[in-house]
C-alpha cells in the first residue's frame, strides 16, 4: 500500500481544509515553531487509529478538534482522510479490488470518533489490522515523535524492549 | 515468543552496529540484553563506542552523541522490518553539521532501497536542502495552518523569515 | 516561610510576564500555584499564550513554544535574583530563527542591566554572530578536548568542519 | 565576586591542562557533537562543589578523572581551579583581604575530593557557602544544563517550585 494523500479539516490548527500529496523518496516539512508541523504528523497518526489522546497531546479525544482563534469559533467535528494507492493488490482481501483506499476519522463534539473506508462504516479495530499488515500503524517506530529520542534514551532498559516487539 | 523475540533482537543488533558506523563515521556499537536471561523479561540497553573513544554506556555520551545512537536503534528497527512510510519530526536538532550530513546520506541510501516514503520535520538548513521537495506551513492568520509547497530559495529565505 | 515564598511567587511572576512577551513578541503568560493554598505546599504551572492563540496550558504547545516559556522561567528567576554568571548549554535548539533573535535580544538586555558574564553553548549560527568572543572547543586528538579561540568567520567554518 | 578564569585538568576530557578567561558579556562555546562543551559547564559546577554525581553524567566521583582513550593512559587525579576577583570585597570575611580568591577541588582515584581556598584546605561546605553567598552555587539555576530546559517542561508542578526557592 502506498500513502498517496493527507486530507485534514478542522483538526487543532488545521481548520481551513487542507490536501498534501506524499511523493516518493524524501519529503520536508518546514515552518516556525507553533505553526503546525507536528499537528500534520499526529493527523496521519489518529487517521490510522490512535485512540491514546495522551499521545496527541491533548486531555481528551475531543481536544483534537479545532479550538478556535482571536478571529475564528470553535469547530464541533474533525476529520481526517487518508488515501493509499492499492495497485500492489496487497491490502486485506474485503478490500483488494479497490484501486484505492481512502480511510477516514472523523470525530464529533461529545460523541466519538467514527470510521469509513471507501465510505463504508468500520471498526475502528479494521483500521488498525490494515495498517499492521504493512508493517505501519499510529504506533509504528518509524513514525519518530517530537521528542521520542529523548524518551527512548530516558527509559528504563526493560521499556526499551519494547520496541524489538514491532520488529518481531 | 521467546524465539521470535530473539531473532528479532539478533537481525536488530546486526544493523545496529552497520547503521551506528554510518552515522558516526566509524566506531563501534551493540545491543545488549540486562536485567534477565529470557528474552521476553529482559530489558535492551545499548552500548556505544564513537571512533576513537572507549566503550560506553550511553549515560557518559554527549546530548549529541545519545540523540544519534537512539536514531540508530530506530533506523536498525525500520531496515528490519520497512513500513511504507517514515516521519521523523525534528531528530537533527542536537546534531553537529557533519552529523546532520551523514543523517542525511543514511537516509538517502535507506530510500533507495526500501519502498518507503520519508516525511522530515527540521529547522536545519543542511537537512532542507538535501530533501527532494519541501512543504512549508505557515501561519499568515494567528492560530490557523496553511501549507505552501517551496523551493530551496524560498525555504531559505523561510527560515529567516519564520 | 510562608511569606518569602508567596514573595518570591510575585515577584518572579511579574518577571515572567514581562519575558514571555520579550520571547514571543506579544502573548501574555503566567505562573499560578496548584494543588494546594499554601505556598509551600502547592505545585507550579505556567499558563501560556503565544500572540493570537487561547491560553492554555503548556501542554498543548509546540515543542519550540514549550522550550521558550520554559526559558522565560529560568530567565524569570534569574532577574529577580541575579548570579554573577549565567551558562546556557544549547537552550536555543528547538527554537526556530525568529525565536533565536529574540532570545538573543533578550540576553543582550539582560547582560547590560546586570553584572553577569554569559556563557552561551550553542550549534545555531545566527547566535553565534550575536556574541562578544567565541571559544572553539575541538577534539583533532580524539577523546582529549583542546580549547581555541575563533573569530565569527571560522566560528562559521566550524560548524561546516565540525 | 567576578569569575575571571577556569583552570582545568584531567577533567574529563580535559586531559591536556587549559585554561580559560571569562570575559565581560556574553561569551559562545561552540565545537562538534562531543568535543567537551558540557564537560566545560561541568568542571565549573564541579569546583562549586556539586556533591551529586548523577548531576555529573557519572557513576560515581571518580568518574569525572580522565578515563583514558586509545592513545593515551588513565588519570589518576582530576582537578579544577576558579580564580574569582574580589576587588569589590563581597567574599566571606575570612577571605575578604585577598584581591583574589582561587577556589580549587581536587580528586584522587579512590580517595574522595579535597578542597583548597588560596592554598588552604577547607571544608566543602565552605565553598558551597562562599558561592551561596553570591547568589550562585553548583546548583543555581542560572546554571541551565543540557536538557535541562526539557526536565523543567515535563517536571510535575510540585518539583517545579523548588525553582522558586532558589528566588526567594
Ligand atoms: N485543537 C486545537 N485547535 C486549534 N489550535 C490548536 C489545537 N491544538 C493545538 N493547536 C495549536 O497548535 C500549535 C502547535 O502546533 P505544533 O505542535 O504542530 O507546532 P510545530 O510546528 O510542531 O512547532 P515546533 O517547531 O515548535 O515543534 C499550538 O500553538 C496550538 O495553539
Ligand atoms: N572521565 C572521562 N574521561 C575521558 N573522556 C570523558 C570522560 N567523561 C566523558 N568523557 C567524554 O566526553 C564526551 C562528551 O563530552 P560533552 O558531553 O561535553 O560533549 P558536548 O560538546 O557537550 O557535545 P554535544 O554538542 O553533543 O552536546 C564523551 O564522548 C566522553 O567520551
Ligand atoms: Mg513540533
Ligand atoms: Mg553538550
Amino acid at each position: 500500500m502506498d500513502f498517496k494523500k493527507l486530507r485534514i479539516s478542522n483538526f487543532k490548527s488545521f481548520v481551513d481544509p487542507v490536501e498534501i500529496s506524499i511523493g516518493e523518496g524524501l519529503t520536508g516539512v518546514v515552518g516556525p515553531n507553533g505553526c503546525g508541523k507536528s499537528n500534520l504528523v499526529e493527523a496521519l497518526r489518529w487517521a490510522m487509529g490512535e485512540t491514546s489522546y495522551k499521545s496527541m497531546r491533548t486531555n481528551s479525544m475531543d481536544d483534537v478538534i479545532f479550538a478556535g482563534t482571536e478571529n475564528r469559533p470553535e469547530r464541533n467535528f474533525a476529520e481526517v482522510s487518508l488515501v493509499l494507492d492499492n495497485r500492489e493488490r496487497n491490502a486485506p482481501k474485503e478490500y483488494n479490488n479497490e484501486e484505492t483506499i481512502e480511510v477516514t476519522r472523523r470525530v464529533e463534539r461529545e460523541s466519538g470518533s467514527a470510521y469509513r473506508i471507501n465510505g463504508k462504516d468500520i471498526r475502528a479495530r479494521d483500521v488498525q489490522m490494515l495498517f499492521a499488515d504493512v508493517s505501519t500503524g499510529a504506533r509504528s517506530p518509524s513514525l519518530v515523535r517530537q521528542g521520542q529520542i529523548d524518551e527512548l534514551i530516558s527509559q528504563k532498559p526493560e521499556q526499551r524492549r519494547r520496541i524489538l516487539e514491532e520488529a518481531a | 515468543s521467546r524465539a521470535r523475540m530473539k531473532l528479532a533482537f539478533d537481525q536488530v543488533n546486526l544493523k545496529f552496529q552497520e547503521v551506528f558506523k554510518k552515522l558516526f563515521g566509524g566506531g563501534e556499537a551493540e545491543l545488549i540484553f540486562v536485567d534477565s536471561d529470557d528474552p521476553l523479561e529482559a530489558g535492551l540497553e545499548m552500548l556505544a563506542q564513537p571512533p576513537g573513544k572507549k566503550l560506553k554506556s550511553m549515560d557518559s555520551l554527549s546530548g549529541g552523541e545519545k540523540a544519534l545512537t537512539a536514531t540508530a536503534l530506530i533506523f536498525a528497527v525500520f531496515l528490519t522490518n520497512p513500513s511504507p512510510i517514515c516521519v521523523l519530526d525534528e531528530v537533527d536538532a542536537p546534531l553537529d553539521d557533519a552529523n546532520v550530513e551523514r543523517f542525511c546520506d543514511l537516509i538517502d541510501e535507506m530510500s533507495e532501497n526500501v519502498n518507503t516514503k520519508f516525511l522530515i520535520i527540521t529547522h536545519h538548513a543542511l537537512t532542507m536542502s538535501r530533501m527532494d521537495r519541501l512543504f512549508g506551513i505557515t501561519m499568515q492568520e494567528k492560530g490557523v495552518s496553511q501549507i505552501v509547497s517551496v523551493d530551496l530559495n524560498t525555504a531559505e529565505k523561510f527560515r529567516k523569515l519564520a
